[in-house]
């Protein structure tokens, strides 16, 4: 594993960090997508179907565990909490998501590396996580003003792509044959839909002004 | 055959 995967995986789980303790600290869901955090805890698992199966290390393994609890720890929170759920902005988080987990997976049915049950969940997962963001930043977009915790969390989940895109180019220049490339053009994609997102971060941060979404 | 490899990252 190189510094640059190490330090994506490490801002991915920052960025479920910052997520936690938002909503455990102001017992508040505002400005976060139920619809995102659903489809994420469906991308982890349908993803990790090989936990049990192939054993890579026990880094992979204890992070996948982590990825699935939390990840489902923040939909029961948001569905079920007393007090969170009542945060939740419904009007607001009105993306479709439902075509996008189809169309995902009509094209992992079509395109995957190979035609068994676990290989197209996986290449469903990557597909469904590189659109996963989108009823977020619709919702930020929709309300307007983004709060300091809600910016970061948006922020460290765009540097973990982007740290994965210089990993795949490192491992393209040291590795003999690496060829995920259905990994690597959806990842492209997903990272792509943050830029316009870092570029009005930028913005807030270097005038000093609160985070602002144009609609 | 790279294809049956496991999938390796996260």
């Amino acid at each position: 594993m190189n510094i640059f995967r190490f330090a994506g995986d490490m801002t991915h789980l920052i960025s479920i960090l910052i997520l936690l303790l938002k909503i455990y600290a102001t017992k508040s869901c505002a400005g976060i997508s139920l619809k995102t955090q659903e489809l994420y805890a469906l991308v982890f698992l349908t993803r990790y179907l090989d936990l049990f199966t192939d054993y890579v290390s026990l880094y992979n393994t204890v992070m996948k565990i982590v990825f699935i609890a939390s990840s489902l720890a923040i939909v029961w929170c948001m569905r079920r909490h007393p007090l969170v759920r009542r945060s939740y902005d419904k009007d607001l988080d009105t993306f479709r998501h439902q075509y996008v987990v189809l169309a995902c997976f009509v094209l992992a049915l079509l395109l995957n590396e190979k035609f068994t049950i676990q290989e197209v969940f996986w290449a469903f997962s990557i597909y469904l996580e590189a659109v996963a963001i989108l009823p977020q930043l619709v919702l930020l977009q929709r309300s307007g003003n983004v709060d300091n915790l809600t910016g970061q969390y948006v922020l460290f989940l765009g540097a973990y792509r982007g740290l994965y895109i210089i990993n795949w180019i490192y491992r393209y220049f040291t590795e003999d044959h690496f060829t995920r490339w259905i990994a690597c053009v959806s990842g492209l994609v997903q990272t792509g839909l943050y830029a316009d997102f870092f570029y009005y971060y930028y913005l807030s941060w270097k005038t000093n002004t609160k985070l602002k979404l144009p609609a | 055959d790279k294809a049956s490899e496991v999938h390796d990252e996260l």
